[in-house]
């Protein structure tokens, strides 16, 4: 059986809320690393990958992996019924038909009890290559949210360029053009709004804005986001948590 | 206008 007891059940809320307009129906597979999930968009454009390490929660406990098909949008619906400072408590028998989440307040003085259906879902599972990025760059989330919200409104797809000097935003669309340049800057009495630029080579590549703009719902998860960019290769863009991740990875569009 | 990749060409299926 599976006991998970998370501090807070506003992580899971987040974690649910900067996914669920991406995949639907998903596996929460269960192994001793933690909770973890692989889910591809409809569209096999964009693919999401999350853990929620076996160290975020007190106790994890595990008899044997299992995995919990769940449809977020249930999900959600049973996770509104928690405040974001209860206490989580997960709980799964070894072939499960159900999943079991309980709330508890801080104060120790109310206990709720709701018990998800879950679903049989065949996944398939991509094998992601470890890859040396060409670039890093770490930016404020807020500030990455800002510029992709502000670009769409010009164009479908944003070029970023990232050289030494700085990472390049640009769009062009019907009725004009944009772009946003950051330098890397490094703040001293607040590191969240730092931005860093590790480069190995210059690189440049295409995105589509509806997909970025889409990840950006992870914003709340991280004050700080991680995009790793080679050429050819798809975008990662990393959410880190205390005790775990949401990363997404973005196919490029190629050719004009 | 450029053309969206698949990401099924860069992740093998496991």
């Amino acid at each position: 059986m599976l006991e998970a007891r998370l501090e807070q059940a506003g992580v899971l809320k987040k974690v649910v809320d900067a996914i669920r307009d991406l995949v639907q129906d998903i596996n929460f597979d269960c192994n001793d690393s933690g909770i973890a999930l692989q889910a591809m968009d409809n569209s096999h454009v964009a693919l999401v990958s999350m853990l929620l390490k076996s160290e975020g929660f007190s106790p994890y406990r595990l008899d044997r992996n299992i995995a919990l098909g769940i449809n977020l949008t249930s999900l959600t619906k049973v996770l509104r019924c928690a405040q974001n400072e209860d206490i989580l408590t997960l709980k799964a028998e070894d072939t499960p038909d159900t999943l079991s989440l309980i709330f508890e307040n801080a104060e120790n003085d109310r206990i709720s009890e709701y018990e998800l259906k879950l679903m049989d879902i065949d996944q398939e599972h991509l094998g992601i290559p470890e890859t040396e990025y060409a670039a890093a760059i770490s930016m404020p989330s807020a500030e990455f949210q800002r510029i992709c919200r502000d670009l769409i409104q010009l164009s479908d797809s944003v070029t970023i360029e990232a050289s030494k000097e700085g990472v390049k935003f640009s769009c062009s669309g019907d009725i004009g053009s944009g772009s946003v340049t950051l330098r890397q800057q490094n703040n001293v009495d607040k590191p969240d709004l730092s931005t860093k630029i590790e480069l190995t080579e210059p690189v440049t590549l295409t995105f589509s804005l509806k997909y970025l703009v889409n990840f950006c719902k992870a914003s709340a998860l991280s004050s700080v986001v991680t995009l790793s960019l080679s050429n050819e290769v798809p975008l990662l863009v990393e959410y880190a948590m205390g005790s775990g991740f949401v990363r997404f990875y973005l196919a490029p569009k190629i050719g004009e | 206008p450029a053309d969206q990749e698949s990401l099924l060409s860069y992740f093998g299926k496991r």
